[in-house]
């Protein structure tokens, strides 16, 4: 029953599916409950975001943007050669595109607000990401990132220490203490047999990793596995299917509108705008309430390819989908009536150092962790959420390796996925792999790590020399983990989602941003060349008077009578050019005794300009002040004059 | 030049170092850093330009603008990374490299 005049609107196929009903993201019903995601605020980290578009315009959020690239707070993207700058912008119109503008598309999100920090157009370094992932991180509820290392399956990469960081000091300082949703996509290296269990970002228990499917909710041709993917939403296909319809950037040969954003860059950004619909209605959702609630409401789906597996918990995965679709309805209801999981407790193993061999035959080499109920006392940890393992591994063919772990339920993830064009000599190196496969299934038991050589030549054996086990989870028993659901489940009739029906939100920290002010160079250079011409225009000035003061004989003969004065041109006087010179005081000597000059007492009248003729009681009152020399006792004067000297 | 929020992380163009200060906590910590981190970029022969973002204790050094030789750039690191190395209140430091970034 939604209908908007975007002339896009109705190709905009992964919000309201008409020709295939259910492929798409299910918001409507949503929207017509005014959940659109106000009040919320969804930083695009790329290479810009035009933001003076009309569909984006609306929505912008200058206070929450920046531009790390050149160092201002304007985050417009940089028209470049490739004509590649749009990406941000194109990102960003996915989430927060205005409806009813008659122009182009509708976000998701069309009543957030949308910021753009610019840090991909330019050399970019540790300390850079991690000032990105931090910024303005109190008006910033969600950072979308569509972007991460290469995906030409064969690097290893992801955040470094300051990103790590900057990461972790989000989810626990950002948004009031509730902490930055941070929603990555998935990679796009399926051509190259990558699997973004090797990105770190992808990997990191702090973002929430997104895959895609096209419209017929296949795993297309660029998307990648792995055991730390979330969930997936749509994206463009193959060359038969439709891709995503969003606003475009209308720089070189942009036209704002464009009908072919694809890749997991596009899936991202549609779970940002998912995630914001999910914060107006539940402000104080904290960032593992968030991840909960997605592994808790994706859904599954028939896909024989997708190898689906239900854990102990119920809940099903794929190392293609994830925990599944994502499902605006049902992410947004469970929203309204979750309440805040316990807090985040974790076991890490001892460092155990196995110095052991991969056999270079099929048989793999197995090594075990038990965890047993007293290693777990002390954190109280009783049901899994992320499992991170940390190898180190010596192999003369990286990609020749694959890793599997299998948690206590027997539960397999395929952390480590062979990689035919990673030949890379150097191994693993204190890599963590993560799998999120086991989420909601108990904590104790016996953990295995099973690694095989998959590689077809007979070169010298790999070595795992040692690894780390890490759990994370809470105190959240099995079967509060099964009363969620059936609590769930009973919500999504929709009959919570009406503004009746609030739990009750605690209000946030009041986290003081560092964003002490400064002066942006910008700033700096405009004062220091304002500076400079005050300065230059002084001396002229100063210089010019000078000069014409020197020009004009200027040699009063104030030893007998009165002063003459030179005679002003009439022309100056008429023109009232003339320049107005006078002593400020009389030779009289302020002792009073001295070169008093003869006949009537020297004074100094201030010849006023001529505007003393146009008369009028000021100014002959004025007048009466001038001659102020007759009228004070010579006392009073003297000092009086001393002090005008 | 301090931009806005931190680090003058605009392209870094120079070699550039990251920083964790050891340092008091409570009032006028950040005071006591930001000197500690200025005492460091003279003795490492560097700029300080700044807090990294909202990460307390972090600083960015980086070299003043100006063209050098490959070889005097060696020495210049080599000098650096053994001032860091040893100075009591440095927890932690990075040389700042180009990432390989790419979208999706």
């Amino acid at each position: 029953g939604v209908h908007f005049n975007d002339p896009k609107y109705p190709q905009q196929w992964h919000l309201n599916n008409r020709r295939s009903p259910g492929r798409d993201i299910n918001v409507t019903g949503v929207w017509e409950r005014n959940v659109t995601g106000r009040g919320v605020t969804v930083v695009v980290v790329d290479d810009g975001v035009e933001h003076t578009i009309q569909d984006i315009a609306p929505n912008y959020s200058p206070e929450g943007s920046y531009d790390l690239n050149s160092n201002d707070p304007d985050p417009m993207p940089h028209p470049d050669l490739e004509n590649g700058n749009h990406h941000g912008t194109r990102c960003a119109g996915e989430i927060a595109a205005v409806p009813n503008n008659s122009f182009c598309a509708v976000g998701v999100a069309f009543g957030s607000r949308i910021a753009g920090i610019r840090v991909l157009d330019g050399p970019l370094t540790d300390s850079m990401e991690a000032v990105a992932f931090n910024k303005h991180y109190q008006i910033n509820d969600i950072y979308s990132c569509s972007w991460g290392p290469d995906d030409d399956g064969k690097t290893v990469d992801g955040p470094h220490q300051l990103g790590k960081a900057a990461l972790q000091h989000g989810v626990i300082a950002g948004r009031q203490g509730f902490g930055s949703i941070f929603v990555v996509a998935s990679g796009n290296g399926g051509q190259h047999n990558d699997n973004c269990n090797y990105d770190g970002y992808a990997n990191s228990i702090y973002t929430v990793t997104i895959g895609a499917v096209d419209e017929e909710g296949r795993m297309p041709f660029y998307a990648e596995e792995c055991a730390s993917m979330l969930a997936v939403t749509f994206s463009g296909g193959d060359k038969m299917l439709r891709s995503i319809v969003t606003t475009d950037w209308d720089l070189q040969k942009g036209t704002g509108c464009t009908e072919g954003h694809t890749g997991t860059s596009a899936a991202a950004p549609l779970a940002a705008g998912m995630i914001a619909l999910m914060l107006q209605v539940r402000p104080c959702l904290t960032w593992r309430d968030v991840q909960h609630i997605i592994v808790f409401t994706a859904t599954r789906y028939e896909d024989r390819h997708a190898d689906w597996i239900t854990n102990e918990a119920g809940f099903s995965h794929s190392h293609q989908h994830g925990f599944g679709l994502l499902n605006a309805w049902r992410l947004v209801n469970a929203a309204k009536i979750w309440t805040s999981v316990p807090y985040l407790a974790s076991y890490v193993s001892p460092v155990l150092k196995e110095n052991k061999a991969i056999p270079l035959s099929a048989r793999p080499l197995e090594v075990l962790w038990n965890v047993s109920r007293m290693d777990l006392d002390m954190s109280g940890l009783k049901t899994l959420e992320h499992v991170a393992v940390t190898v180190s591994i010596t192999h003369p063919r990286r990609g020749s390796l694959e890793v599997k772990l299998f948690c206590p339920s027997g539960m397999m993830s395929l952390i480590g996925a062979p990689r035919s064009l990673d030949s890379d000599p150097n191994g693993f190196n204190d890599w963590t792999f993560s799998t999120v496969r086991c989420w909601g299934e108990r904590a104790k038991g016996t953990y295995r790590l099973v690694i095989r050589d998959v590689g077809d030549e007979t070169s010298q054996a790999g070595v795992l020399r040692q690894w780390q086990l890490t759990l994370y989870g809470s105190v959240w028993s099995p079967v509060d983990i099964r009363d969620r659901q059936r609590l769930l489940e009973s919500a999504m009739s929709g009959k919570y989602l009406h503004d009746g029906f609030t739990l009750p939100c605690p209000p946030g920290l009041n986290i003081p941003e560092e964003d002490g002010y400064t002066i942006t160079p910008n700033t700096l250079k405009t004062l220091v060349l304002i500076g400079c011409f005050t300065v230059f225009w002084t001396i002229y000035y100063t210089l010019e008077v000078y000069l014409s003061q020197r020009n004009v004989a200027f040699r009063p003969i104030c030893r007998s009578g009165p002063c003459h004065w030179p005679q002003r041109s009439q022309k100056a006087k008429e023109e009232g050019t003339e320049l107005e010179s006078m002593p400020l005081c009389s030779s009289q000597d302020p002792g009073g005794v001295g070169l008093e000059s003869e006949g009537s007492p020297t004074t100094s009248r201030l010849h006023a300009p001529d505007l003393l003729d146009q008369g009028d009681w000021s100014l002959s009152q004025s007048r009466g002040a001038l001659d102020v020399p007759q009228l004070l006792p010579p006392d009073l004067l003297q000092g009086k004059e001393a002090q005008m000297c | 030049l301090v931009g806005a929020g931190g680090p003058r992380a605009q392209g870094p163009r120079g070699l550039s170092w990251a920083v964790r200060l050891d340092g008091p906590e409570g009032e006028g910590a950040e005071e006591s850093l930001e000197r500690r981190a200025d005492a460091l970029a003279q003795a490492t022969g560097l700029m300080n330009a700044g807090r990294i973002g909202e990460l307390q204790g972090h600083y960015l050094l980086v070299q003043p603008a100006g063209h050098r030789q490959a070889r005097q750039v060696k020495a210049i690191r080599q000098q650096v990374e053994a001032v860091l190395a040893r100075h009591e209140a440095v927890r932690w430091h990075s040389e700042q490299r180009l990432l390989k970034r790419t979208k999706r």
